[in-house]
């Protein structure tokens, strides 16, 4: 565990934690999209099988714990909250799962350091994770509306994503044996695209306006 | 060196 590593988990907590801290306490998840959201729960599904097999710490375990159960809280309050799910821009949320899904699933099949179902699972889980983020930002650029809480979330997932690349350099010039392809030119794409976004959200800041992007 | 069995990233 090295500094980048450990630091990229703790945005990554803290995103999802002010997505679910937000919808809890404000009961509304406007400008939130359900397909990532969904997505995710996905992602962490598939990735975490190995879940009560694979023993690799303390600290992993109870972070996968976390992530899954509150992308699966998350996709619940969307849904089932009698409060919440009122506040759901379902008409501006029109992404199709399929269109990520399919692509990711096959070139996991074909793409993969090993074909056994969890291995292709585990890869099938990183290519998603690339992606995942698309219905959120096609939503945030559809509505133009983005309040406080959803855009230091979108910030603090890219952060995370930055965060785990600078820690796949640390660990290519520190570990033996440590080439991850797969992981890496996913990670990469991954980061890309919140490039747009970050790049907006640092003028607001350094204006201190209010957060809009382009039409 | 063998590669360590697994993933040990989140």
């Amino acid at each position: 565990m090295n500094i980048f590593r450990l630091a990229g988990d703790m945005t990554h907590l803290a995103s999802v934690l002010v997505l679910l801290l937000k919808i809890h306490t404000i009961k509304s998840c406007s400008g939130v999209s359900l397909k990532t959201q969904e997505l995710y729960a996905l992602v962490f599904a598939t990735r975490y099988l190995d879940i009560f097999v694979t023993y690799v710490s303390f600290y992993n375990t109870v972070m996968k714990l976390i992530f899954l159960g509150s992308s699966f809280s998350i996709v619940w309050y969307i849904r089932r909250h009698r409060v919440v799910r009122r506040s759901y821009d379902k008409d501006q949320d029109t992404f199709r799962h399929l269109f990520l899904l399919l692509p990711c699933l096959v070139l996991a099949l074909v793409i993969n350091e090993k074909f056994t179902f969890k291995e292709v699972m585990w890869t099938f889980s990183i290519y998603l994770e690339a992606v995942a983020i698309l219905p959120q930002l096609v939503l945030l650029q559809r509505t133009r509306n983005i309040d406080n809480l959803t855009g230091q979330y979108v910030f603090l997932l890219g952060a995370y994503r930055a965060l785990y690349i600078l820690n796949w350099i640390y660990r290519y010039f520190t570990e033996e044996h440590y080439v991850h392809w797969i992981t890496w030119i996913a990670g990469i794409i991954q980061t890309l695209l919140y490039a747009d976004f970050f790049y907006y959200y640092f003028q607001s800041w350094k204006n201190s306006v209010k957060l809009e992007l382009p039409a | 060196k063998e590669e360590p069995q697994g993933h040990d990233e989140l």
